[in-house]
């Protein structure tokens, strides 16, 4: 009497949207936007490339219930474009994309683009147009739908033009329900906060009302890009060793943990073999039995020998381009900007930058400003559930860095970037309180509070040196 | 150079299970109980049988890194069994379940135990024993493990048994890496809030030490069950609308709308059809164009005619079961519980039930005590991010009711039920701050503050009577 049945993963977010963070007509207008413009960052940091993107957001005019109406989002990016044999399944089918590695993306779910998509379908029955070019010789056009019970897309139609000036990167356009008054607000600061962690893009929206929002890059000079990483020991489990174990073509266990992990030299190998794992050297990978391969992974978490990750796979803002973007923003008084060494939390290499800045145009809000970041991506959404937030408001001593959140203006920006960042949920919008990222973002917020509490005790020496 | 790849429903939540809750060693070894606790709840109700549950952890005596060890968790329960040709989909699937309808049930995403059983095996590689009899006749014990990379069970072995005493329900057990002495807080309050929302299970839980814990139930009697109802009007998409237009046997609009709808009945129909959607009542529905499909679906979002959901699909605690558990958790000087009457969110009917006790067994803890419980689960973790949170700490005025929650030993009970709860992560922890909910639980919380109010006052006139 009990139906049985299995679900798509289109539709289990099809069901569950609000998950995604498409919960209501103006979210769902908001997180189509910073979906649709995290997928072009990534594609010019890709192609490496100064990113010009242009947003624009039009209503169709047909007013839908209490305030929300159908809007039209175009989405164009000079990117590195969609190879034509992917294009389909990037944007029709949830859990599919270029992110599933150890290098720090925006991108991380295979999943964001998709449900914008998905979103516009389901509220407006109108297919998607994606038109791109990877290669700059030929320009490709789908229009699509997703199969939302089988999670795979629907191609109504496929164009291949020639590409006369080898222009390469992304549009997309589709057609959404939302409610712009009450997304705007959103949708601008995060326009604004983009443009404070990656300076280098050139940012164009066209609102609705057909205003123009230019936010102009303030440098050419693209980071370095991440770089691919192995697995660190360290945060091995069961299932990922069984999968290398599957594909590895070494046939001993020395070159084995060479080749298929992150720094580990032979040396180190055969010191943690022959002391820690107790399995010979020469044991053939393919052959451990499961109780050995159980002995190992538990012999990795414990062995104190391994090298720490390298931050390769990383690409922090850096201390000049994130000061530069803050002065830019917001003309303090005062900035400081510090960058933590490089950390790990489960095997995941990570870096923490921690700004603060006083005065200027920081607005007296009461309380101390949080500006969060992931990633380069703003967070904007579910402040007092992360645990940059936590940090701030609960475990920094304020008084004892001369500053009172509820008069002085002040405003804090935490950066953390890693391979995995540890969102709490799908919607990307607020960081879980790891042990080890909380410890950094604390330890980078009492670094410059540090740097602040001197600035005001010099003020305020100068200031009663004045009134003599 | 891109590598483009899908990973499975499985493959994604084995890469990001903190977001399921299953972050480390404690959280998993809560995250496992609680998921298999609750199917064999919902087991219990729908075979109608008051629930006796047997929940036994072990430590297998292997230490593993910093305090974690192996467990064997092992859950049995007198349910309604699981189907043998279901079984290795409902624990090796994700996104496989009997739980995907209108109706209310602690089970929602087909994905729990699903979780606790993935975890278990990328920890230790041990497989699930799942032994289960459906009909009293047959027992059937299966072996299995997931096939992590194409979410499908692995089926090690099946065996079959005569049920020679017509024995009907489940038994899981399972080895998974825990680490009890900092889960063990956690699980104890889980079962007792179990306890206090679902007085008519026995529960018994024998912990890693032994010791044995029993919460013996107060009551047979079972709630009445709540029945299977059908989409709401106010709730359609356009993706529901195309589904029932696929599979629909009716020939006209009248009927269809009659046939697959909650509560339309043929006059509502008719006026609904011809003044708001101005779709003739005699179209067929499988012949409606895609723009008819929309404009249908906007009109029903706009029409005022049709009549709220009823709640036969929900089964709250009421107002007496709710008093009871309380009252024997914490023998309160002072207990009022309100159940507020049905409302509705996007076409979900939900039910707001509202408790609050004062003194006895309560402790001052400097601020108002909290439980959540959401469809008969308590919810223990991020409390701060949840909406009965935002009421009970940032929207009443306690002050108003002569009660200053940094002193007097106030608890409040928030149970919300609903056929779907909008749950803000898969891991079921808290609830999203959707208007409709956040204003029904704030009546609620008002009616039993303003009854507080009234005994506190009595109290104090009593009081001061005596002093004179
Ligand atoms: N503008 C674009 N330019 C180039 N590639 C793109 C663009 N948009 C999407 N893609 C490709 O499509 C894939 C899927 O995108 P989607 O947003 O659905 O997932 P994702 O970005 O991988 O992960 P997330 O869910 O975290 O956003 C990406 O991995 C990327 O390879
Ligand atoms: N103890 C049990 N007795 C009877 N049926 C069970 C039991 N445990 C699991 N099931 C069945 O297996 C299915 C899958 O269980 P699972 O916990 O993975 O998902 P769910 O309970 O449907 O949803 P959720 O992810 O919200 O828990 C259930 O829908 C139920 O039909
Ligand atoms: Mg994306
Ligand atoms: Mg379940």
């Amino acid at each position: 009497r009990e139906e049985f049945y299995e679900i798509s993963p289109a539709d289990f977010f099809y069901r569950n949207r609000d998950i995604a963070g498409f919960s209501n007509p103006a979210r769902a207008l908001y997180s189509a936007v910073r979906e649709l413009v995290e997928n072009s960052l990534d594609a010019g940091e890709l192609a490496r490339r100064p990113p010009d993107i242009y947003v624009r957001l039009s209503c169709d005019g047909e007013k839908g219930e209490e305030g929300s109406s159908v809007y039209t989002l175009r989405v164009e990016d000079n990117g590195s474009g969609v190879p034509a044999r992917h294009i389909p399944q990037a944007f029709g089918q949830v859990f599919y994309g270029s992110k599933y590695r150890l290098r720090q993306a925006r991108g991380t779910f295979g999943l964001g683009g998709t449900m914008a998509i998905l979103y516009g379908q389901i509220t407006t029955n109108s297919p998607v147009h994606v038109i791109s070019s990877a290669d700059g010789k030929r320009i490709h056009e789908y229009t699509l739908m997703i199969d939302i019970k089988n999670n795979r897309p629907i191609v109504l139609k496929h164009k291949v033009y020639s590409n006369h000036n080898g222009w390469r990167g992304t549009i997309i356009e589709t057609k959404l329900e939302g409610e712009y008054s009450r997304a705007m607000p959103k949708i601008l600061e995060y326009f604004r906060q983009t443009a404070v962690v990656a300076p280098y893009a050139n940012l164009t929206f066209v609102d609705p009302k057909g205003r123009l929002y230019r936010f102009e890059r303030a440098t050419e000079a693209m980071p370095k890009p991440p770089v691919e990483t192995k697995p660190h020991p360290y945060g091995i489990d069961v299932e990922t060793m069984k999968r290398m174990i599957a594909v590895t073509q070494c046939r001993d266990m020395v070159s084995f943990l060479r080749e298929h992990f992150h720094k580990i030299g032979r040396t180190i190998a055969l010191r943690f073999l022959l002391e820690e794992a107790k399995i010979p050297p020469k044991r053939k990978p393919k052959r451990l039995s499961n109780e050995e391969i159980v002995k190992l992974v538990k012999a990795m978490k414990r062995f104190t020998g391994f090298r720490a990750p390298s931050a390769d796979c990383l690409s922090p803002l850096g201390v000049e381009l994130f000061r530069a973007g803050i002065v830019k923003e917001l003309k303090p008084e005062f900035v400081s900007v510090k960058q933590r060494p490089p950390s790990v939390y489960s095997g995941y290499p990570f870096i923490v930058e921690v700004a603060i800045a006083y005065g200027g145009e920081i607005p007296r809000t009461g309380d101390i400003i949080l500006y969060r970041f992931a990633n380069r991506i703003p967070l904007l959404y579910d402040e007092a559930s992360d645990v940059a937030w936590k940090v701030v408001h609960q475990l920094v001593n304020w008084k004892y860095y001369k500053v009172d959140p509820s008069k002085d203006p002040v405003a804090v920006f935490v950066h953390v970037c890693s391979t995995k960042i540890p969102y709490r949920s799908v919607g990307k919008e607020f960081i879980a309180d790891v042990p080890e990222i909380e410890r950094e973002i604390l330890n980078g917020v009492r670094d410059v509070a540090r740097d602040l509490s001197l600035y005001l005790s010099r003020k305020i020496a100068v200031e009663r040196e004045r009134q003599r």
